[in-house]
């Protein structure tokens, strides 16, 4: 079926989302404050 | 989806006619396909039967026009310009569009030179109506000009027909994206499972906890 | 019969108004019901005053011990928190309001208020309390209803109270059990004070067939919405005062050890451990909570980025 495959060709062309460097950038530093978060709450725990 | 569903039935309407139509009487057909401003796909037409007879005869030509909507680009006819006839203006901004969608397919940024070079556009004013106007109004392609680093971010592109030669890596894309989900919600699953027996671990540690203290407050008193 | 709910029995809610059975009873009415399409009015009336605190009126009926909130519209006054009586300034627009909608054929009355704290948690502040026990001494049956905009955003469910005030001078027979909320150091005083004046009603929801039919067809849109946005990101500056908030009480309770009089080596009273640990207990609580909040984010991010970036072409 023709066009569900342009739909699906459309849909896959969109992968990856987003792909920089910039982007890893700021991922990781959201990851270290959410575990340096954690971290606190756990010390806060003891 | 939008898009595939607003061509349907033109497609359709298309694709009845070509059934009809045989031989020379195919040409106004493909001339109106190509020049309709809505339409941007081509297979189902191609897969007539009464256009696919047209190979190796007088009327050939159209076939090979046909060809070139549904899977080249603007360059593609520059280079066999001699062999196939005369595009008119609509024709020629429809296989510009189409252009577009195919640069989309490699790249999701587009230099402003590159997208010059292929489409034959003399300046990045034109270049920009171009895209604002019949790209991004037409509905085929949604992005965000960045003037300052001259490219074309592209966020979403209409699907091209497919060549047979595209099909195994699409299959192969998908079937990647099924199986990182699969692993995806077999890691949640197992989170989960741990997730609950820590808080059983951690309930029963709990409860010892306190049933030693009361204990010790128990002897001690 | 699911649709029942919505016919509004003009006679009946007169009858009702005459009996006046909450005179006798400050605790008659004991449960709310709210429709979908006034929540999502409030919701997103309480969120588009970012971090000012904004107020509207409710419409409804009432069913024995429920109040039911059919519909809400938004007033223009904002900084409810700030004055004695925003309200003033709406009197013109809720008489206007009120008359137009009878008009129109809408028959339910006005039966709340409601208005947004938002990050601080619902419950009713001193200047909330007067005024709602003053509309509960002209305008009953009346409700107060507090919406938690920024909570919602963080906790991804509706942080949303009904409360109704007791009398003056009444004391309630036993201590309610209220669901654990944190509140701020600089609200806290002002929560303390007036929490004993008035009670939460149980809130329940509905909606008509319609709605569902509306709410599935903006399914697709609003989940694509929900996908592509994340509270890590957008609710930032309110988990920076969350852990700033929560230092100061961490501060604050460390004061107090050092403050009291006996030392750690000597045990102290036992009612004075039951305070610090009741304290301590709190702040862990909270600190447990933002760390959820913002692990629940991530946990997002990541398998979003799992899903959407992981895979090549």
């Amino acid at each position: 079926e023709n066009s569900l495959l342009r739909q699906v060709s459309s849909l896959l062309r969109r992968l990856p989302a987003v792909e920089s460097g910039k982007f890893q950038d700021d991922f990781l530093m959201e990851y270290n404050d959410t575990l340096l978060v954690t971290y606190l709450a756990v010390l806060t725990n003891c | 989806m939008d898009m595939e569903q607003k061509q349907e039935e033109l497609i359709d309407h298309f694709v009845k006619q070509a059934s009809s139509l045989t031989g020379a009487s195919l040409a106004s057909l493909v001339s109106e396909a190509t020049s309709h401003p809505s339409l941007f796909a081509f297979s189902e037409i191609l897969s007539a039967p009464s256009l696919l007879q047209l190979e190796g005869t007088e009327n050939s030509v159209y076939l090979d026009v046909l060809r070139l909507f549904a899977h080249g680009t603007w360059s593609d006819y520059k280079s066999n310009a001699g062999r196939l006839p005369q595009l008119v203006p609509d024709q020629a901004l429809k296989l510009k569009q189409l252009t577009v969608l195919t640069l989309a397919e490699t790249n999701k940024v587009l230099p402003y030179d590159q997208l010059m070079q292929q489409l034959d556009v003399a300046n990045v004013r034109e270049l920009e109506d171009f895209l604002i106007n019949e790209c991004m109004y037409a509905g085929i392609v949604r992005g965000k000009l960045d003037q300052l680093r001259k490219c074309f971010e592209v966020q979403f592109a209409a699907g091209r027909d497919p060549r047979p030669e595209q099909l195994g890596s699409m299959i192969e894309t998908l079937s990647n994206w099924l199986v990182t989900s699969d692993n995806l919600l077999i890691s949640i699953q197992e989170k989960m499972s741990w997730a609950d027996k820590m808080s059983e671990l951690n309930k029963k540690h709990k409860k010892e906890i306190e049933d030693k203290a009361e204990e010790v407050k128990k002897t001690y008193s | 019969s699911a649709d029942a709910i919505f016919y509004y029995d003009e006679a009946a809610q007169t009858k009702f108004q005459q009996e006046k059975p909450w005179v006798n009873d400050p605790h008659f009415f004991k449960r709310v019901k709210i429709s979908a399409l006034a929540l999502l009015k409030m919701v997103v009336h309480a969120r588009s005053g970012g971090t000012i605190e904004v107020m509207g009126l409710m419409q409804g009926k009432t069913d024995g011990d429920a109040i039911i909130v059919m519909d809400a519209f938004a007033l223009p006054v904002e900084g409810t928190e700030t004055r004695v009586n925003a309200q003033a300034d709406a009197y013109e627009y809720m008489v206007d309001y009120s008359q137009t909608n009878k008009q129109a054929g809408r028959l339910e009355n006005v039966v709340g208020w409601y208005h947004s704290h938002p990050g601080y948690g619902c419950w009713l502040s001193g200047i909330d309390v007067s005024t709602q026990m003053l509309n509960q001494q002209f305008q009953e049956p009346f409700l107060a209803v507090v919406i938690d905009p920024t909570r919602t955003v963080s906790a991804g469910k509706v942080d949303i109270g009904a409360f109704r005030t007791y009398p003056e001078g009444y004391k309630p027979p036993d201590d309610p059990i209220s669901e654990y909320q944190t509140i701020p150091l600089n609200k806290i005083e002002d929560f303390g004070v007036h929490c004993k004046q008035y009670y939460s009603l149980d809130i329940t929801y509905f909606k008509s067939c319609l709605d569902s039919h509306l709410l599935d067809l903006l399914w697709n849109k609003y989940w694509v919405n929900t996908l592509s946005s994340s509270p890590l990101l957008g609710n930032g500056d309110y988990v920076a005062g969350q852990i700033s908030d929560l230092a100061e009480k961490l501060e604050q309770a460390e004061n107090h050890l050092s403050h009291s009089r006996f030392g750690p080596l000597v045990t102290p009273t036992q009612r004075k451990k039951d305070q610090e640990e009741s304290q301590l207990a709190k702040i862990t609580r909270d600190s447990a909570k933002i760390t959820v909040e913002q692990v629940h984010g991530l946990m997002s991010q990541v398998i979003k980025d799992i899903l959407f970036n992981s895979v090549q072409q």
